[in-house]
């Protein structure tokens, strides 16, 4: 019953920027990515979660090796006098859990989520689509992770 | 130079549910999304952003005729007594621009964003994948949005 996950994938190669406190309006998103890219920078996840008094942070992750000149460029494009601030994280390791349909099976989220939290392992972001459920933990744990979650879907003695 | 971009998908069909404030320990979202299947509502984005003092929110999407029975299901989950609370929001659209690849091409992020930014459309919600983008709107900007990105990514006069 679990044959709609059909991989799990272990990322260990990422590092974590958040932009805080950003002005939550249209053009912001824009800006920032634009300075990214324009960097050569290439951005994987992008989380954004829903504003609170106007305000919201950007999370998105990186290759750990360009995390020095992200930062710079980040830094440079960011209003620090309007409270704008910067975070990173380069001890992350980014998993996933991949199939089809996703969505409507209920039960994939749940498990995913349910293996982690046995393994005592902590969530620190999550960003899902229909195809692919991947959280970020610390990078301590991706072995950890990466068994754990080969047993509980593919049904592998990883 | 757009080929990677295969579709744009425009989904009005859906409601945003957040708990804020949940304590960021392992176990918290296992025993969110438990409480959700369990009850029989299928999930589609999850979010959650990075912590600040130990806590985040985590903010998902779900069939808007699912809202009601939703938001009954999380109340009796949550902690309202640790200041834990709920909102949400039936007046969101789901847009997603899906391809392969999305992570190697540094332009579709920044080009989505922009093509929205560009229409005045504020983006609200964020989450990524290497194969689809989604980001949520205001459900009364979907048609433009739709219109907007189709024109940007598949040269469709849509
Ligand atoms: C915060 C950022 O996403 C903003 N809402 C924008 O549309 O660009
Ligand atoms: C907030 C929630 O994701 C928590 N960190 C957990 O692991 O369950």
């Amino acid at each position: 019953e679990d044959i709609v996950v059909s991989d799990v994938i272990v990322d260990t190669t990422q590092a974590r920027v958040t932009i805080k406190n950003l002005v939550d309006k249209a053009g912001i998103a824009a800006n920032l990515f634009s300075t990214v890219a324009e960097g050569g920078v290439m951005v994987d996840m992008i989380v954004q979660n829903v504003s609170q008094k106007g305000r919201t942070n950007i999370t998105f992750t990186i290759p750990a090796n360009d995390l020095e000149k992200c930062l710079a460029l980040v830094k440079n494009a960011i209003d620090t006098s309007d409270d704008v601030s910067l975070t990173h994280d380069a001890e992350i390791a980014k998993i996933s859990v991949a199939g089809i349909g996703l969505r409507s099976h209920t039960g994939v989220g749940e498990k995913m989520f349910r293996t982690l939290s046995d393994h005592g392992i902590n969530i620190l972001l999550v960003g899902t689509s229909e195809m692919r459920m991947s959280a970020v933990i610390n990078k301590s744990q991706a072995d950890a992770a990466e068994k754990a979650l080969c047993e509980m879907f593919l049904e592998i003695e990883a």
